[in-house]
């Protein structure tokens, strides 16, 4: 595995590579705001990430080892908790705001005009600070992401796959083995991060746990997201685009 | 889940 033989900084370095760069709107928003008007950008904007998000995936050392169904399936159940970290990360320096893209900053007003978007809005914001409060550095923040998309299907039933004779197979064994070191590899890359700050080493575990609680929150904000976009979509108040269109049906079909 | 497979089996640059 190539995540064995990297040490935790060599990890961080191949993961702070992977990091997609800024995807911008490109075309003003119109305004007065609508709420078709805010759900297409955001959609758009969405669908943009995604395709990066792939290549992002890709670049996590060990990550394209996995076979191609776990792949799929990790993908599937953490698109959202990816975009909103990402979100937060962004947004971390600017309170009260959601910086959906260098030219897409929305303010909680503006994203009310959406229906029943202000509450996840509340969320969003409310994580951001915490982060803002954590003073969460850049190297934590891609350990972070990393973590959301390997531990994301880890309770998930593996009938899932629609095959029920073929789990607890051997593949599929060797496959959670692969996934577990891996994520594994992540922990001890970020517990190198922040054994790199000059903290006492209680005050390290208790930030570690700090940040590690970080992300039943934003699971949390995803699931309602993910419940939101379903809704915008039975409404017919979005032009969903052919990947997120594809994801948010996964995530559907994985959740019933 | 065809968009999201052929992103994943291209090959990146």
């Amino acid at each position: 595995l190539v995540s064995a033989v990297l040490t935790p900084k060599q990890l961080i370095e191949r993961i702070m590579e992977a990091e997609p760069p800024d995807i911008y709107l490109l075309g003003d928003i119109k305004r007065p705001l609508t709420e078709a008007g805010v759900m297409m950008s955001l959609t758009r904007l969405a669908d943009k990430e995604l395709v990066h998000m792939i290549s992002w995936a890709k670049k996590i050392p060990g990550f394209v080892e996995l076979s191609l169904l776990d792949q799929v399936h990790l993908l599937e159940c953490c698109w959202l908790e990816v975009l909103m970290i990402g979100l937060m990360w962004r947004s971390v320096d600017h309170p009260g705001q959601l910086i959906f893209s260098p030219d897409l900053c929305l303010s909680r007003e503006e994203g009310s005009c959406v229906q029943g978007f202000v509450e996840i809005f509340d969320m969003l914001v409310a994580a951001t600070a915490r982060l803002r409060e954590l003073k969460l550095q850049k190297e934590e923040y891609v350990c972070l992401k990393a973590m959301i998309l390997l531990n994301s299907n880890m309770c998930l039933s593996s009938s899932d796959d629609g095959e029920g004779g073929d789990s607890g197979g051997d593949g599929e064994i060797k496959g959670r083995s692969r996934l577990l070191h891996l994520l594994d590899s992540v922990t001890d890359a970020l517990v190198w991060v922040i054994s790199k700050t000059g903290l006492t080493y209680r005050q390290q575990y208790t930030r570690l746990a700090h940040l590690l609680m970080l992300l039943s929150h934003i699971r949390h904000v995803s699931n309602k997201g993910m419940d939101h976009l379903h809704c915008m979509k039975m409404k017919n108040m979005v032009p969903l685009y052919d990947l997120l269109l594809e994801m948010l049906d996964a995530h559907i079909m994985h959740s019933s | 889940h065809t968009k999201l497979l052929q992103l994943l089996t291209t090959k990146s640059e």
